[in-house]
């Protein structure tokens, strides 16, 4: 503007030119993007689906490095912000997503940073946990994106109609799939006097395949009574996880993936979101048989912080080729007992960066 | 960032049942938004 301005021979209306330019195509983009967020909105509300269809733009996006973006963004949410502003910053967040700051357990001035907001605790009794022992409840605030009853040998969730995943790639190879059966579920008289809990347990756990060196497989058929729930958390939601129901954490993986985007439009487009791109799986068994809950990480919000393990590091920066997913595994001692975690109790955190 | 649940859902047999049966309703439906704590199913 000065060098234009003091006839330093540069066009004079190039620079205003060009920021109103930038303005009005934003603006153009943004509305266009709310007329097909309307669009699908509609759609849904009608009971149709829109199939997976991949396009330049999930491709170009693979092409991203994602994970240092990731890390670059959570450098910036945690820079510690000035009381006087920490107000007005929360504030545009919560408006902007949708939050509650209400629930929030502190006052705003009291978060340093927005990234500390972000993972913020709430007021006791925000949250009260369905006492009924039969109820599995909900582990995080979010979105039902699909659930149902698994079935087969090799069971598949749909990421989006047109596109699905294997529940196996989902946990980690040799989860789950293919279980036992036959003459494992329930002991012999010494048994009885244990608790329904107790027993599901012992035996969920000699019926398990979680990993290949925990325990050698008597026979095989395929899975029975296995469903799944898949809950998305948009930005403005509470973040923390907290345990579905009673049960035994036995085993734990991290997958170093991806930090692909995981909204509506990315589920859409791009494929294999759920098995490719960073997260934890924690496995075990509660008083139904087998449960496992998988904390898939996404590009703003990378990192997955679990309270059983408060030395596990996520969104690393990675050196190696990410093109083969092998999980790092940990087998919560005692073995065969694990890790006891009571339904409400905190698991996890997501985090920024 | 997104939570995916996998779980078993098995009725425990009673001494005359050959196998237990997989007893699990949900109470949610597609797009509900829903909180921790509330019921996923019974």
């Amino acid at each position: 503007f000065s060098s234009a301005s003091n006839g330093g021979g540069g066009n004079p209306f190039l620079m205003p030119g060009a920021t109103v330019a930038t303005i009005l195509m934003l603006g153009a983009l943004h509305v266009r993007r709310m007329y097909n967020d309307k669009k699908i909105e509609e759609a849904r509300e009608r009971g149709i689906e829109l199939e997976f269809q991949p396009d330049a733009k999930a491709a170009f996006m693979r092409l991203l490095p994602l994970r240092p973006i990731s890390r670059l963004w959570g450098s910036m949410t945690s820079v510690e912000l000035p009381v006087w502003l920490r107000p007005h910053v929360y504030r545009a967040w919560a408006r902007a997503f949708h939050s509650n700051l209400e629930e929030a357990a502190f006052p705003l001035e009291g978060y340093a940073s927005l990234q500390e907001f972000f993972v913020r605790t709430l007021k006791e009794g925000s949250r009260p946990i369905d006492p009924d022992p039969q109820c599995l409840v909900s582990p995080v605030d979010g979105t039902i994106l699909r659930f149902g009853e698994l079935k087969g040998v090799r069971p598949m969730i749909d990421q989006v109609k047109g596109f699905s995943y294997s529940v196996s790639a989902l946990l980690g190879a040799s989860s789950f799939l293919p279980l036992i059966t036959e003459g494992s579920v329930h002991e012999g008289s010494s048994e009885e006097d244990k608790t329904p809990t107790e027993k599901s347990k012992k035996t969920s756990w000699r019926i398990s395949l979680a990993s290949p060196k925990v325990q050698d497989p008597v026979s095989v058929s395929p899975v029975t009574g296995l469903f799944y729930c898949v809950i998305y958390l948009k930005p403005g939601d509470y973040h923390r996880v907290h345990s579905p129901v009673d049960w035994s954490v036995l085993v734990r993986r991290h997958f170093s993936g991806h930090l692909l985007p995981l909204n509506e439009r990315a589920t859409r487009t791009i494929s294999n979101l759920y098995v490719e791109n960073e997260r934890v799986v924690l496995e075990g068994a509660w008083q139904g048989g087998l449960m496992a809950m998988a904390a898939i990480g996404a590009t703003n919000v990378g990192s997955i912080k679990l309270f059983t393990e408060p030395d596990l590091r996520t969104n690393q920066p990675i050196r190696k080729s990410l093109h083969v997913q092998q999980p790092e595994e940990r087998i919560y001692e005692p073995e065969g007992v694990g890790m006891m975690i009571k339904k409400g109790n905190e698991v996890a955190a997501f985090n920024m960066g | 960032s997104t939570v995916v649940l996998v779980f078993q859902a098995q009725a425990p047999k009673s001494s005359n049942e050959e196998d237990s049966s997989p007893e699990f309703n949900f109470c949610v439906k597609r797009g509900d938004r829903i909180r921790v704590g509330e019921a996923l199913g019974r």
